[in-house]
């Protein structure tokens, strides 16, 4: 008789269930018509399920986006868990979308659902790759912008898994100030 | 405690067959 162990059969349950957005840009839609719900997970193999599913981020149509944010909170500024927040923002030359775009877009989602950011993964809200012919986007969204401690350890944890070298600033803003800025930048409330 | 599990635990489920 063989025995079979837990392990070989029980999916890995994650932390969080998890919600994967696809947004396209459709200039005659609003924003919110143009934003979809693609599936949600809470299991590790459902996850690779999905993601081996899907298109990588470097084939997609320049103007969409995808967001994995946890079920419960949809992926835009209004929600109230978003509202109080802001990012940890990685901007991509156009040449690293060749290079480095998969790659840390699929190193963001382990960050995610491995909850890489310890007791502070409570504050994450989920994580957005923007696809745009001037530079794409990578971004770490958390719920309070005053939540120091959090916000910090996050975006060590995060700059280590990426990969960035340390004489390069990576640098977090509140999405008030993303909303209301009158220039190109949006200064950073902080920066490791 | 959380449920953490490390990239190279995760990135080791990539290919698998999946579940029955």
């Amino acid at each position: 008789q063989e025995i079979v162990s837990p392990e070989d059969y029980i999916k890995h349950p994650l932390q969080n269930r998890w919600a994967l957005w696809f947004f396209k840009n459709d200039k005659s839609k609003t924003w919110q018509a143009n934003l979809r719900l693609i599936s949600k997970f809470d299991t590790v193999e459902d996850f690779w399920a999905l993601y081996n599913h899907i298109q990588l981020s470097s084939n997609l149509m320049s103007g969409c986006d995808y967001c994995l944010f946890k079920d419960g909170i949809e992926p835009m500024w209004e929600d109230e868990r978003n509202k109080r927040g802001g990012r940890w923002l990685i901007t991509l030359s156009k040449q690293q979308r060749r290079a480095d775009l998969d790659r840390f877009w699929l190193e963001t989602l382990l960050c995610l659902v491995g909850e890489a950011f310890d007791d502070h993964s409570d504050d994450v809200c989920g994580a957005v790759v923007n696809v745009r012919a001037k530079g794409d986007k990578i971004s770490i969204w958390t719920t309070d912008f005053e939540n120091k401690d959090a916000i910090v350890h996050i975006g060590q944890v995060y700059k280590d898994r990426l990969g960035v070298p340390p004489k390069v600033i990576i640098g977090y803003q509140s999405h008030t100030d993303t909303a209301t800025k009158s220039g190109s930048t949006t200064k950073n409330k902080f920066v490791v | 405690g959380k449920r953490q599990y490390n990239r190279d635990f995760l990135l080791g489920f990539q290919f698998m067959p999946a579940c029955v």
